[in-house]
Formats: structure tokens, sequence, C-alpha cells
């Protein structure tokens, strides 16, 4: 399967909020999110796997730096109300995204991704995928080595990164 | 901002494998994704936030149902590998997406896709988000009626859902 990939880009604008241990019932996404969405708050990445406590899904998501201090104020609010675990977060992060047509199987584009970042020793703290792009959120010291190794592993031109593209 | 929902979709060809406590160090997923990537096994959504315990994460992927029984057996060796958790899995699944244009501001539309299905008592089990679209994880048997209450909530057409896309 032909999977050309057709750039990186890099967003060193958002903060990562992550509230542990909420209870794994329907309606908790919701309650979680309203206030965030009353108040206005842009968020880019939402990821929710499954946990590895029985009955407990931990959430991760980000919002734009400056929003970042309330959006905290607010998941620790929640957190209590919903009889969630620990809030913690960390807003010194970069978003790296490949971009590429025909991601339809992620496994090997991933997989080269995933090297490339470990042959580096850069830790990934989120990733999340979609048809035409994988994402992975680095501590953002790792920012433009990130981005260079990957421009070299998908053999793409030297052309400077695409820049600040969510 | 004007966010233009365009259609729903969804998707029960899906499997969902995960592995928790992974140790939380550079290389680890692209250890996890090789033994994938090389039996050329399709993987469409890979998430992985951050964890409630410190230095682990857990990873949660989809897999096509007929690689169901191979990738199983491939993460529960790779879990032992690298140190990591159990693996647990899922093979009644559906991938329930919301797309739409100007999605740049997810907690709109993702508060109300999570309203809606939380209105109906149907569980959350992962979450994924892209510029143009928000995913919900939820069991397979609620798939029609997901599909049905997410359409007359984004007051879709009442065209039959958009089929099987991934
Ligand atoms: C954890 C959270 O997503 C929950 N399962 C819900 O449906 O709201
Ligand atoms: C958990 C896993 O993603 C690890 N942080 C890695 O970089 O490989």
């Amino acid at each position: 399967e032909q999977v050309v990939v057709s750039g990186i880009t890099y967003n060193r604008n958002e903060a990562r909020i992550t509230i542990t241990n909420v209870p794994d019932v329907p309606g908790m996404a919701a309650k979680l999110f309203r206030p965030i969405s009353d108040a206005k708050i842009n968020v880019d990445l939402i990821v929710q796997g499954s946990g590895s406590i029985p009955g407990r899904a931990d959430m991760s998501f980000t919002v734009p730096k400056p929003d970042y201090d309330k959006a905290i104020r607010m998941t620790e609010r929640m957190a209590e109300e919903l009889g969630a675990g620990k809030v913690h977060s960390n807003p010194n992060i970069a978003k790296i995204s490949v971009i590429g047509l025909g991601m339809r199987s992620h496994s090997g584009v991933a997989c080269k991704i995933f090297e490339t970042l470990s042959n580096q020793n850069i830790n990934i703290k989120m990733i999340s995928t979609s048809e035409i792009k994988v994402s992975c959120v680095i501590d953002e010291k790792y920012t433009e080595l990130a981005v260079r190794v990957l421009h070299d592993a998908f053999e793409l031109e030297k052309s400077p990164p695409l820049g600040t593209v969510k």
C-alpha cells in the first residue's frame, strides 16, 4: 500500500492535561467537557484509551497554553465532582504530526515514526492517529530535533518545517 | 466559530487491543509496533494518553477483526518482552465518527457528542480526535442507536448512515 508522507508539522502552543481514574460509566466525558466548552476553551487532541484499572479510564487532552491555568482549575474541580483521581499536566509539550495520504494502515508509518524518535531517545507522551496523520506529543525541547529526523526518515525536502500548524 | 458537521460514519470491522503499564521510556512504542507492522496488520486508531501510574503508559489500538487473534498473541508476547502489564481487548466494538469542518475547537462538538451518547446510557471506551473528526469507540450493540441519535443531535439529513467508513 502506497503511503505518501507529505509533510511534518509541529505545534508548541499547547499544554497537556490528564485526568486519571475517571469512572468508566456513561456521562463522565460529557460532564468533564461541558464547563470547558462553555468557557469556549479550544481543545485540540482528546485521547482516551482503555486503562489498567477495571472500571476506570484516563483522559488526556490539550488546550492552548494561555488557557492552561483556567482549564486545570476546571478539570481539578470536575475530578472532585466526578470522583476521579489525580489531575496532572505538562505545559511544555510539542505536538509533532506526520501527514500522509493512504495512511489507512498506520502500522508501517507509525512504527517508522516511533523508531525514528526512539533512536534520538525522545520519549513519546501521547499518540493520536487519524486517516491522514499520526501525531505524537513529546517534550517541547525536542521539537526541532524531532522535526529534522522525521524529515530525514521520510526523505522529505529539506524545506523548513511546515510551521506551527495544528 | 462555525463548525459544520457533515456526517456520521461507523465501522464495526475493528477490534480493540490495550497493553497496560508499558514502561514510559523511549523505544517502547517502536518495539511494540514493529512486529505488527512486519506482519502487515492494518492498525487504525492508536491512542496513548498519560496514565495514572508514574513512569507507565497504557496504549490502545484497533485492528481489523480478522487480525484480532494474531495481533493479540503478538501484543502479549511483546508485553512480556517489554515488561509491561496485562493485555486486554474487546472484539465487539464500533467506531463512531462525527465528521466536520472547522473542528479546530473540538470542545463544543465533542461535548455535544458525549452528551448525546450519555443520554442514551452509551459508555465511551475510546476517544480520538483530529481536525476533521471526533471518533468514539463504543460497544458494537449500540451502533445504530448511536448513529441515529447523533444524526438527530447535529440535525443531519435523515439519510442512511454514511456506511462503514474507517
Ligand atoms: C471515561 C468516560 O469516557 C466514560 N466512559 C464516558 O462515557 O463518559
Ligand atoms: C509508552 C511509549 O510510548 C514510550 N513513551 C515510547 O516512547 O515509546
